[in-house]
């Protein structure tokens, strides 16, 4: 359920895509 | 020791970018335990903000927030206000994914407030964006309208044809 939520909010998808890739570096 | 945190940090951070959330979880939780071994604050900010983007991959969307909720706290004790708006930008877009649109919009609002503090246009205008998403899933469409007239502005503004 949590995750076909999601799918619905445009800004939390686009944040999602951009989380991806991101990542805290030593 | 420091080094293997800083290799474990390392791993962390492939498998995540690999995909692999669970294995990126337990290399961050090892990252974790050597930060607070050495009493390393940012090291231990890094690892919350990476455990609580693994999480989000993993669909737990409470134990993200909680990793979150501790990275700002950190962020606040190292006076860091780029990452303080960055943990809030993450709660908003977690508390959102948990359907708690209050909590959502109150720290996109302090991720608003920060980016407008640092003259970050394009925080600014994602910050304009959730809370214009927040707001219509709250059904407040006037807050919501007012947000999306800013996030327009905005991104014409920066050149954000998307």
């Amino acid at each position: 359920v949590q995750r076909m939520h999601l799918i619905q909010v445009d800004s939390v998808q686009r944040w999602m895509e951009d989380l991806k890739l991101m990542t805290d570096c030593e | 020791r420091a080094a293997q945190g800083r290799a474990y940090g390392n791993l962390g951070n492939s498998h995540y970018l690999l995909g692999n959330f669970p294995k990126a979880v337990a290399f961050h939780k090892q990252r974790l335990a050597i930060a607070k071994e050495f009493g390393d604050k940012a090291a231990e900010k890094r690892a919350h903000s990476n455990l609580g983007n693994a999480h989000i991959f993993l669909g737990r969307f409470d134990v993200a927030a909680e990793y979150f909720r501790k990275a700002l706290q950190l962020s606040r004790q190292l006076k860091d206000q780029a990452v303080e708006a960055q943990c809030c930008y993450s709660l908003g877009n977690t508390y959102t994914l948990l359907q708690d649109y209050e909590k959502a919009i109150d720290y996109h609002l302090k991720h608003l407030a920060i980016a407008q503090e640092l003259g970050d246009r394009v925080g600014e205008g994602r910050a304009c964006w959730s809370l214009e998403d927040a707001y219509m899933s709250l059904g407040n469409r006037e807050q919501a309208l007012y947000f999306a007239e800013k996030h327009l502005e905005i991104s014409q503004e920066v050149g954000d044809q998307d």
